[in-house]
């Protein structure tokens, strides 16, 4: 999956990927404060066809849980399961519905996105991007989106909570890469010095098949440097 | 004789050709006979349909001259009727036949060598229960059919999920050769068409196999909990959300133990209830209300179904005794109480439904008695706040006042017969009850661009049920129509939108305009009218007037034959006249009929009759 971190209090953008096997889940957000937690879970192509593989992953599956409110809910690309305790409630992506409760909402755009609004401020969006069913090698996948994540504490922690705080980093050095449309610099953050690509991925929030153009500096191999420790830290047993 | 022949009579075809679209089933029933004998002789049609449906058509064909069936005023008809009556001229009707049929019975005197055709059509609005429509079908032919067929053509646009079909009689493989059913997509058949042979009940008998119930099931998927379909400017909201958590319940049945139940009613509701008590959640909350005389309860208060409060509940209604007299009133209004105070204590969960369910098998003769002052008394105490269920147990009861005392504080009325499954319909009607999925559920459209409007508020949507709603456009050209479903989950609220785009609209009735093009029409018609015809038990006055006005304007308009309309057929006959009636007979004539059948010479031109009651 790509990672894409608009940095607070600076005009510009970070992003990595994470390269990992299909089933893996890996912690995005951690905040022991509001006691939400969300995962994903990666998906490959389809099936084990060797000569079709691209080695693209995505987000095939998100948890997001509240533990304070015994609350979670399951994203797939086919279905969402709300869990209340031991009550669940199954959603599908063809619904267009709100669900609210005590402290949250959950709004399901049929066939386009969700929106999970917890009372603090804090919004979580997951689209939903469909290919076509019978493409012999790719399949759906989510997207996902944090809106002021500002409103999180500052312990959260994950593969994006840990830039929801401000932080420094420093780009210079700005120099042509291997391909001459994507220039190499030198980043400087967390004390580390980086090398990186100007690069561009999407932002698929107000469109979830065309998108918009957000320019970042990529950072290479899974994000090391950029992020604390190294990616397979935050991988997790499951999505709960 | 040829084969099928019998008395002179052959019948050599029947056919029941079936076409439901968007669960509106249009029914017509054919038969056509042949007089072998070498003079005039009576040949009698029989059909058995559901008592939710409205006959809408039936035609009489001799000698290739159809006369067609018009649908007047009942009191017009009436008129007509008794007139002939006087004359002592009336031939078929309607009566009620078990427990959910009608049956229509026509004779006709043909000629020699002559030919006649009888042709019932009547329609119905399936109802989803326990996750399937059932459309069901008693087939009884008086003797073998040439060519005998039942030919069920479903279109749903929301695709097929499942389809079924049964026949009580199909006890061999030969005949079940005869039977075919499949589906796919939006499109599923089922066809029954046995020979002559296969109709026999041995190879050598003359006499029919073919009697009992032949039924068909079905579901739709249910991609998205919600589906609109719009046709001729009439759009129908079908609504059945599904995986959502069940509400707890806090239920309160009160039970006739009256002299009149001793015996096997009151085993089989000893036995009903243990059944029940096994199938409860342990969320839920409830209590036995018993009344005789007096009232008494098990607990003084609701109490949560704990394990250990379903074992002491069992030892409780497994001695439970008949006892004198039935005190209706008393015993609802404790119920009621222990309803309104578990909630007003915070006894009960603030998400949960409170539901009353009483049973009884009979009048109320003790306390207050009056049927008026009961439901005055329910009235005053329920409030709305929830929904009462009644279950009359058995024939001596007055069920109008049960129904309308439902009815009227949100709940309805059944019957349980007085039959060795009684146990099971009790316990029937409580799963259909357990599962409610959300409470006060409302469905809204946009204002000021619908108008005639079916009922669009519900107090519970029950799992394996279904909601439907229907109306009119104000604007028929419009480019798209959203509709917002709102309810109480046991958990959270929740807000279902459903929008349709005209456009995808019209492109999918070019697919299904096959089937009938203005089912949608009619489909509303049917609901109104049904919705009418039931508000008006409970009306008074001016209201019921327009009520009455209103659902005999759309019953003429419709071609249905309700309780407010009349059916009549002219059939002009050398030196003899025949009328015949046919009432759609209430829950009051179930036990009597209404048959009448006389002829004689006369030579006024007679009429046949369609009627309701």
């Amino acid at each position: 999956p790509h990672f894409i971190i608009q940095v607070p209090g600076k005009n510009d953008t970070i992003c990595f990927n994470i390269d990992e096997k299909p089933g893996t889940v890996l912690s995005l957000i951690q905040d022991p404060v509001t006691g939400i937690a969300v995962t994903g879970q990666i998906i490959g192509e389809k099936g084990n066809n060797a000569s079709s593989r691209t080695g693209k992953t995505y987000f095939g599956k998100l948890g997001i849980a509240n533990a304070w409110m015994d609350f979670r809910i399951e994203v797939t690309t086919e279905k969402i399961i709300l869990g209340n305790g031991d009550a669940l409630s199954t959603f599908s992506w063809l619904d267009t519905v709100t669900v609210t409760q005590t402290g949250l909402s959950v709004t399901i755009n049929r066939k386009k996105n969700m929106v999970v609004s917890f009372e603090d401020g804090i919004s979580f969006v997951i689209v939903l991007h469909q290919v076509w069913k019978k493409h012999p090698v790719h399949q759906d996948f989510l997207g996902f989106y944090v809106v002021d994540s500002h409103r999180m504490s500052a312990q959260t922690h994950g593969l994006l909570g840990q830039f929801f705080q401000p932080f420094d980093f420093k780009v210079f050095d700005v120099r042509p890469g291997s391909d001459p449309m994507k220039p190499d610099a030198t980043m400087v953050v967390k004390s580390h010095r980086l090398t990186v690509t100007r690069g561009s991925q999407k932002d698929y929030r107000k469109d979830a098949s065309v998108g918009t153009k957000v320019v970042c500096w990529f950072v290479h191999n899974n994000g090391e440097g950029f992020i604390d420790g190294v990616h397979t830290d935050y991988i997790v047993p499951s999505l709960f | 004789l040829p084969e099928g022949v019998v008395d002179g009579i052959e019948i050599y075809s029947t056919k029941i050709s079936c076409k439901v679209t968007s669960r509106f089933a249009h029914n017509v029933v054919t038969t056509r006979a042949v007089n072998r004998a070498d003079k005039a002789k009576e040949v009698s049609f029989d059909v058995e349909l559901p008592k939710t449906a409205f006959i809408t058509n039936f035609t009489l064909t001799i000698d290739g001259v159809t006369y067609p069936g018009s649908v007047k005023e009942k009191e017009v008809a009436q008129k007509q009727y008794e007139k002939a009556v006087s004359q002592g001229k009336t031939a078929g009707l309607v009566k009620a036949s078990g427990r959910k049929l009608e049956k229509f019975t026509v004779s006709v005197n043909v000629a020699a060598g002559s030919k006649v055709i009888f042709e019932l059509t009547y329609e119905e609005l399936l109802k989803r229960n326990k996750g399937k429509y059932e459309m069901y079908l008693k087939v009884q032919p008086k003797q073998l059919v040439r060519h005998f067929e039942i030919d069920a053509h479903i279109f749903e646009p929301q695709g097929i999920s499942m389809l079924d079909a049964d026949a009580s009689f199909i006890t061999n493989d030969l005949l079940g050769s005869a039977l075919t059913k499949s589906f796919s997509g939006k499109k599923g058949h089922v066809s029954f068409k046995p020979s002559l042979d296969q109709q026999r009940s041995c190879p050598t008998c003359t006499d029919s196999l073919l009697n009992g119930d032949f039924t068909i099931v079905y579901d739709v998927n249910r991609e998205s909990p919600g589906n609109v379909q719009i046709v001729n400017g009439y759009f129908v909201h079908f609504f059945a959300p599904q995986g959502l958590p069940v509400v707890p319940k806090n239920i309160a049945f009160v039970i006739d133990v009256s002299g009149s139940m001793s015996g096997r009613k009151i085993q089989q509701t000893r036995e009903a209830l243990l059944k029940i008590l096994d199938d409860m959640k342990e969320e839920d909350y409830l209590n036995f209300i018993l009344f005789s005389t007096g009232v008494t309860t098990w607990k003084d208060h609701l109490v949560k179904a704990t394990p250990a409060n379903l074992e002491e509940a069992r030892a409780f209604v497994k001695n439970i005794r008949d006892r004198s007299m039935t005190n209706i009133n008393d015993g609802l209004l404790r119920g009621i109480e222990m309803l309104n105070k578990a909630r007003e204590d915070h006894l009960v969960p603030e998400r949960s439904t409170s539901i009353l369910v009483m049973l009884t098998d009979g009048d109320a003769n003790t306390g207050e008695s009056r049927p008026e002052k009961i439901q005055e008394n329910v009235r005053n105490a329920i409030r709305g706040k929830f929904p009462l269920y009644n279950l009359g147990f058995g024939n001596n009861l007055n069920y109008n006042f049960l129904e309308s005392l439902a009815l009227e504080n949100h709940g309805f009325a059944r019957r349980i017969y007085e039959d060795s499954d009684a146990s099971l319909q009790l316990q029937g009607f409580y799963e259909e009850v357990a599962n409610p999925l959300l409470t006060n559920v409302e469905l809204e459209y946009p204002e000021n661009a619908i108008l005639d409007l079916t009922r669009n508020s519900y107090p519970h949507f029950y799992d394996g049920s279904e909601i439907v709603v229907a109306g009119r456009l104000v604007d028929r050209n419009v480019d798209n129509f959203k509709a917002d479903v709102k309810g109480h989950g046991a958990l959270n609220d929740l807000t279902f939108t459903e929008e349709v785009d005209m456009k995808e609209m019209d492109a999918a009735l070019k697919e299904q305009g096959y089937i009938f093009g203005d089912y949608i029409e009619r489909l509303w018609a049917y609901l109104t009218i049904e919705q009418l015809l039931e508000k008006r038990k409970n009306a008074r006055g001016d209201e019921k007037e327009n009520i009455t006005a209103e659902a005999l304007e759309l019953s003429l308009k419709y071609h249905f034959v309700t309780p407010l309309t009349s059916m009549v057929v002219t059939k002009p006959e050398d030196n003899e006249d025949q009328t015949a009636i046919a009432d759609k007979p209430g829950e009051e004539a179930i036990s009597a009929s209404t048959a009448y059948l006389t002829s004689q010479q006369s030579s006024h031109s007679p009429y046949y009759y369609v009627d309701g009651d």
